[in-house]
């Protein structure tokens, strides 16, 4: 089993996915907590956008990739209209 | 790929670069023809103009761009090396709408072969992406992915991936087909082969290339053209001679009257990166390599009428256009298109300049070249004082020539003012 990355770098990530665009950013009210689920599907939004297998959770090549040299710019934007290209299956 | 859900609803984009790289090995004048790359990479795929406006033009420019460090008044301060590179604004009516910023603590390179520093123009394209409307893509050979790629190799051979073409066709439809305004972005594409000759044809002799005594050069998109009568000759920027055998003129330039039979003068006009070539009292403009409407009356550009010019170049410390004769010139303001007042003047401010030159041009460098005979006169950048080595012979450094043997029977070079 990967190892559980430490509540540092949960924290970490969880502020790089937030500034990134692939959480919500908090809100203090609502006080919403991630559900693990959420956070999951995240990770794996933002390995498929690094390049990485989307395995959700937050191992080393995932932190590191965090460190890499990048735009500015968030990888998801709110009202985007990500467009997924249908593979045709060929039977 | 991602659409940002906002688009400019005109076709022709202006752009200036409002400041430069501090600390950069990159010089103004190479900054400026990377982000020209950059853009014009979009354009040929989509029929969008990008025009360069210089710091006067009335108009606020649809696209500035800065190199900044830290905090820099928007939301997206830079984190110093590394981290965030760049980012850009989606377009649109704000006064920020497809702004690009570069954080000036990175090390920006451009064809660096150890892979240090970061590729300039790489990331430009990216960011010129965003200010198209592009957002981040997950394709693995985008342009438009997230994480630093690394340099996508020469700008002028660099073509975006089918994810990009197609986000942006989705964006501003896709580009013309036919082959007149297909827009061409590569250094201007070498001309269709000549027509075999008749055999009994005798085939026309070409001069001599490294006799110099050249009627126009002209700095094009990085690459050196070198006239003379009916031929030219082109240097790459990396120094290359593209052959040692001319180029037709007329086959080249397509709608040069054949009438004219020399160009006296030529320039690449950084507002629009049209080519103007010059002959007797009139010029002729080129996008690209398609001739633009009728000539022109150099009395457009503030000289006499019947005045002809000797040289013609654009100086990018003050983006204004310097047309000599004899041992006057005159100035012209490309943003404001109109001729400076108090010209002509005396071409000595120009110190150590050779009078009535064969053409001046501005070298990728940014250095300043007079050339007369078989001879150059070089003034650093922003220099109006000939380097004390001057002149030097051309033939050798410019064009693949031997090195011109020392001693008596060496060409002497003309005296300069």
């Amino acid at each position: 089993a990967a190892e559980e990355p430490s509540a540092q770098d949960v924290s970490l990530g969880v502020d790089w996915l937030t500034r990134y665009g692939y959480l919500p950013p908090p809100h203090p009210a609502q006080a919403q907590l991630q559900s693990p689920a959420k956070l999951r599907d995240a990770i794996k939004v933002m390995q498929r956008f690094a390049g990485l297998p989307e395995t959700g959770v937050l191992d080393p090549a995932t932190m590191a990739t965090m460190h890499r040299p990048r735009c500015s710019l968030p990888d998801v934007l709110g009202a985007a209209e990500l467009v997924r290209r249908r593979r045709r299956r060929r039977r | 790929y991602a659409l940002s859900g906002s688009v400019w609803k005109k076709r022709t984009l202006t752009w200036r670069v409002h400041s430069f790289p501090k600390s950069s090995a990159l010089s103004q004048e190479m900054v400026r023809t990377l982000m020209h790359h950059a853009l014009t990479t979009w354009g040929v795929e989509s029929g969008l103009k990008f025009q360069e406006v210089g710091s006067q033009s009335p108009a606020e420019p649809d696209i500035i761009i800065d190199f900044a460090r830290a905090y820099h008044q928007d939301s997206y301060p830079f984190d110093g090396q590394g981290g965030t590179l760049a980012h850009a604004f989606f377009p649109g009516e704000h006064s920020i709408s497809g702004d690009t910023h570069f954080d000036d603590e990175e090390v920006w390179t451009y064809g660096s072969k150890d892979g240090e520093g970061t590729d300039l123009f790489a990331v430009a394209v990216h960011e010129f992406g965003h200010a198209l409307g592009l957002g981040h893509s997950s394709a693995p050979d985008s342009i438009m992915r997230p994480f630093y790629q690394g340099p996508v190799g020469d700008p002028h051979k660099y073509r975006l991936s089918q994810d990009d073409r197609e986000g942006l066709q989705q964006l501003y439809g896709k580009v013309p087909q036919t082959p007149y305004d297909k827009p061409t972005r590569k250094p201007l594409a070498p001309p269709p082969p000549p027509p075999a000759l008749p055999p009994d044809s005798p085939s026309l002799p070409t001069p001599d290339r490294c006799e110099g005594n050249f009627d126009a050069i002209a700095n094009i998109r990085g690459e050196t053209f070198f006239f003379k009568g009916p031929w030219f000759w082109r240097v790459q920027p990396s120094g290359q001679l593209v052959s040692p055998r001319p180029a037709r003129l007329h086959r080249f330039w397509e709608g040069l009257p054949a009438r004219v039979r020399v160009v006296q003068a030529a320039y690449a006009r950084p507002s629009d990166g049209c080519i103007l070539l010059f002959s007797g009292p009139q010029f002729w403009v080129f996008r690209d390599r398609q001739l633009e409407g009728a000539p022109r009356p150099l009395t457009e550009l503030g000289l006499p009428a019947g005045e002809e010019v000797d040289a013609v170049f654009s100086w990018p410390q003050n983006g204004k256009t310097y047309l000599i004769r004899g041992r006057r010139y005159w100035r012209y303001d490309d943003a404001a298109r109109r001729p400076d007042p108090g010209y002509p003047r005396d071409l000595s401010l120009w110190e150590g300049a050779p009078p009535a030159p064969d053409d001046v041009t501005v070298g990728n460098t940014g250095d300043t070249y007079f050339f007369k005979g078989a001879h150059y006169w070089r003034f650093l950048k922003g220099s109006v004082k000939a380097e004390s080595d001057s002149p030097q012979p051309m033939g050798h450094k410019w064009l693949d020539c031997p090195a011109p043997s020392a001693g008596p029977h060496a060409p002497r070079p003309p005296k300069a003012t």
